[in-house]
C-alpha cells in the first residue's frame, strides 16, 4: 500500500478576514505538519505515528483551535478535547475538558494505549497525563491575544444580544 | 479544530482530532471531536476527522455513518462523506467539514463553509496545501 496523510486544520474560515499574514502563516503549519506526519510513514511507521504527528504540530501552532492557540470558554479558560482511534484493532482513547495538558493529542494516545478505558475528562484525564509522563504546561501557555479578544466580542455581543454577529467568533466553529 | 487521517504501508487506518472548543462555551460543553464515532473514528475501511459545529456532528454520529457507508453500503468514499457533511448534516442545520480516507488510498475533504484549512499527500507522495473550495 502507498501511503496517504490527510488533515485539517478547521472549516470555519471566513475569506474576509483572511489577511495576507494569517494566510501565508496558516499554509506554511498546514505544508509543516503534513509534512512530519508523512514522513513517519514513509519510514514505514503506522498511521497512528503518522497522525500523533501531524497533529501535534498544529497544536503547537498558535494559528489553530487547538493546543497553544484555543479558544476561551465563557469564563476565560482554554479546555481541551481530543481522540485518537486506530483503526486495524478499532482501540480509541479520547480525553476532553483539559487545561494543562500541552498536546491533548497524544494523552488521548495514552489512554488507548495504557489505559483499560476510552474515555477520560478534566482533573481525571489530567491526572493521568501526569501518571503517564505526559507533558503539563501552566494554563497561560494556551493563551493568545487574538483569541482572547474574540472572547471579549462574543461576551459583548452576547450582553447586547446580538450573538453570531461576527462570523470568525460564533459559537459553533471550532 | 486539527485533525489527521493516515494509512499506512501495511493498508492500516488512523484518525485522530484535536480542538479548543467552541468560543464563549459554557456549563462544560463538549463537541464532537473527542467522542468517537461523531468527529473521529477509524476502521479498516475508512478513517475521519470532522470539524465543524459539533452538535450536529454528534447527533449524525457523522464520521460513524460515513465510515458504515463505505463499508456496508459500499458507497465510494467521496459520495459517503458528500452526503453526511454536506446533505445530512446541513438539512439538519449544522455546518463545518470533514477529511475522509478511504483502504484504497482514496480521499475526501468536503465542507460547506467559505473554506477549511487543509493539506495532504496523496499515493503520488506529493504535499498539498489549500483553504477555499475554488482550490
Amino acid at each position: 500500500t502507498r501511503p496517504v496523510l490527510v488533515i485539517h486544520g478547521g472549516a470555519g474560515v471566513v475569506r474576509s478576514d483572511m489577511t495576507a499574514t494569517i494566510e501565508a502563516d496558516v499554509r506554511a503549519a498546514l505544508l509543516k505538519a503534513v509534512n512530519a506526519g508523512y514522513a513517519e510513514l514513509k519510514s514505514g511507521k503506522p498511521a497512528l505515528d503518522a497522525v500523533t504527528a501531524a497533529i501535534t504540530v498544529l497544536e503547537d501552532d498558535p494559528n489553530f483551535n487547538a493546543g497553544k492557540g484555543a479558544v476561551f470558554t465563557h469564563d476565560g479558560h482554554n479546555e481541551l478535547d481530543s481522540a485518537i482511534m486506530d483503526g486495524s484493532t478499532l482501540k480509541a482513547g479520547a480525553i476532553a475538558g483539559v487545561r494543562t495538558v500541552r498536546n491533548p493529542i497524544l494523552l488521548a494516545r495514552s489512554v488507548m494505549e495504557k489505559s483499560p478505558h476510552v474515555m477520560m475528562a478534566g482533573r481525571g484525564a489530567e491526572d493521568f497525563a501526569k501518571a503517564n509522563g505526559i507533558t503539563l504546561v501552566e494554563p497561560a501557555y494556551f493563551r493568545t491575544e487574538r483569541r482572547w479578544q474574540q472572547l471579549q466580542k462574543a461576551l459583548a455581543e452576547e450582553k447586547a444580544g446580538v450573538a453570531h454577529a461576527d462570523p470568525e467568533t460564533a459559537k459553533h466553529f471550532g | 479544530t486539527v485533525g489527521a487521517v493516515a494509512l499506512d504501508r501495511s493498508g492500516h487506518l488512523a484518525a485522530g482530532t484535536s480542538t479548543g472548543g467552541m468560543t464563549n462555551k459554557r456549563f462544560g460543553r463538549i463537541g464532537d471531536s473527542p467522542v468517537i464515532g461523531a468527529g473521529t473514528y477509524a476502521d479498516a475501511n475508512c478513517a475521519v476527522s470532522g470539524t465543524g459545529w459539533g452538535e450536529y456532528y454528534l447527533r449524525t454520529v457523522a464520521a460513524h455513518s460515513i465510515c458504515m457507508r463505505v463499508g456496508l453500503l459500499k458507497q465510494p468514499l467521496a459520495e459517503a462523506a458528500a452526503q453526511v457533511i454536506n446533505k445530512d448534516i446541513p438539512k439538519l442545520g449544522g455546518d463545518g467539514g470533514a477529511i475522509a480516507l478511504a483502504a484504497d488510498g482514496s480521499m475526501a475533504m468536503p465542507f460547506n463553509t467559505d473554506g477549511m484549512f487543509r493539506a495532504w499527500v496523496g499515493a503520488d507522495g506529493v504535499a498539498h496545501v489549500a483553504i477555499y473550495a475554488d482550490e
